[in-house]
């Protein structure tokens, strides 16, 4: 289980980053 | 008995703690990654026009910051009893809620690229399941607990028999195969559907969704590979 405290966090960066580089080239 | 007893409860002070010094470091990864991106939030969506894309956004943000925000608070605070009971299930229900924006993320990426409502549909469902299986788990195993010893803290704890256990792992599987599964089939979409077009520049659409939806699709196949083998070799 303690795997998922880095697999959410990450998750979140991944689909942030993953965000706002698809509306900075929007 | 008893010497077996005292090792159960030590070990499961030692996972405790184990858990809580990642659940830091992830946060620390988080908060930092939130500070350096925090410029590129306000230029990007402050002051754009709100649309889906925006509410799902900080949806996404927010739902971790208050995630971690909440534990790390409660991390003060010393709970006596079976009073964790309601703000333990509480930050465990926040914590589910978190897969909703990143499976309508991933619903909307399907969408965008294929234009079958089908498949954004199936890719939805699949990446929801973590949602139902953690909910299950939550409300149905795990108990609260007093464990004896120097803390006698609250906590909540799995209640389930050895025989539910293996059921619980099966629910492991269900939940990170169908993770895999939605992250696989929308990979297969994006380079299906971009590679003939990726002679775009390095600030292109195109690119952008090949490049991050590669980097998403391995780093999640990896943690989600290892959550399964993890959990299924204990």
């Amino acid at each position: 289980s303690n795997v998922i405290a880095f697999s959410e966090p990450l998750t979140a960066i991944l689909i942030t980053r993953f965000m706002l580089n698809l509306q900075a080239v929007n | 008995a008893r010497a077996a007893e005292i090792v159960a409860i030590i070990a499961e002070e030692d996972s405790i703690v184990s858990y809580n010094y990642c659940s830091m470091a992830g946060f620390v990864l988080y908060l930092y990654d939130y500070l350096i991106t925090f410029p590129a939030e306000a230029i990007c969506f402050w002051k754009a026009r709100p649309t889906g894309a925006t509410v799902l956004f900080f949806l996404t943000r927010y739902t971790t910051m208050s995630v971690f925000l909440l534990e790390f608070a409660f991390g003060f605070v010393t709970f006596t009893g079976t009073s964790c009971v309601i703000p333990t299930r509480f930050v465990n229900f926040i914590e589910t809620m978190q897969y909703l924006p990143w499976a309508g993320f991933s619903a909307l990426r399907a969408y965008a690229l294929s234009r079958n409502r089908l498949l954004s549909m199936m890719v939805f469902v699949l990446s929801i399941v973590p949602v139902a299986v953690n909910l299950v788990e939550e409300f149905v195993f795990v108990k609260p607990a007093v464990l004896p010893g120097t803390s006698s803290m609250c906590t909540l704890d799995g209640t389930e028999s050895p025989q539910v256990s293996i059921g619980c792992v099966s629910f492991t599987i269900a939940s990170r195969g169908s993770l895999i599964a939605a992250d696989a089939m929308l990979i297969v979409i994006t380079w299906a559907k971009l590679t003939r077009r990726r002679g775009g520049d390095g600030g292109s659409f195109v690119h952008v969704l090949l490049r991050d939806g590669t980097l998403y699709f391995i780093c999640l196949l990896v943690l989600n590979s290892l959550h399964l083998s993890f959990n299924i070799a204990s």
